[in-house]
């Protein structure tokens, strides 16, 4: 564990706290993608299926943290507050994002079980799971201020993983390169976002998009 | 050979 890993974990776990706290309060879930979150949990269960092989503590409660925060977002929005999904701004054809994702699990995976393809899969699929929500953002050029924090503190995660792959290449030798090049990949894409968060969001106005 | 990719990240 280093700095930059931990930092970017409480990052991801914010952003689950914060997407959660939103629909919670505002008994809504309007502005916010179904079919990015059903990604989340579809990305943390085919990676953590590995939970029950011990890591250490710190490892298990995140992984247990993750699946369940995910899960129960799903659940709000699929079912407590369905009432409130805006089904016909989600319209991004995920189709286009799962099946690159299985086809590189197959063909590029560290070793060929079902668990280490479906790790693969997990690690692809995260990198571009956000796309329908900021195609959502995007469709309907606005984002309410909790949104575009939670999207800030998800796409800060991985780039501070980069800082920690950076670190562990340079300090412990590990190199992960299934991760770091989808890593980059992910947090390359936010970029767009984190430029109109930072130039709008924090000098206090909405995340309106220009036309 | 191949390193073994230690799988102890999130």
């Amino acid at each position: 564990m280093n700095i930059f890993r931990l930092a970017a974990d409480i990052s991801h776990a914010v952003a689950i706290v914060l997407l959660l706290y939103k629909i919670w309060t505002s008994r809504s879930c309007a502005g916010l993608s179904l079919k990015s979150q059903s990604l989340y949990v579809a990305v943390f269960v085919s990676r953590y299926l590995d939970i029950f092989r011990f890591v250490s503590f710190y490892n298990t409660f995140m992984k247990l943290f993750f699946i369940i925060g995910s899960s129960a977002t799903v659940y709000l929005m699929a079912f407590k507050f369905k009432h409130t999904y805006q089904k016909e701004n989600d319209s991004f054809p995920v189709l286009y994002l799962i099946l690159p994702c299985i086809a590189m699990a197959f063909v590029l995976p560290y070793e060929y079980n079902p668990v280490e393809i479906l790790w693969t899969f997990s690690i692809w699929q995260e990198s571009v799971a956000i796309f329908p929500q900021l195609f959502m953002v995007q469709k309907t050029g606005e984002a309410e201020s909790i949104t575009s924090h939670y999207l800030f503190a998800l796409g800060s995660y991985r780039g501070l993983y980069i800082l920690n792959w950076i670190y562990r290449y340079v300090v412990e030798d590990h190199v992960d390169w299934i991760s770091i090049v989808a890593g980059v990949i992910q947090t390359v894409l936010y970029c767009d976002f984190f430029y109109l968060y930072i130039t709008r969001v924090i000098k206090g106005r909405k995340l309106d998009l220009p036309a | 050979d191949k390193a073994e990719v230690v799988k102890d990240e999130l």
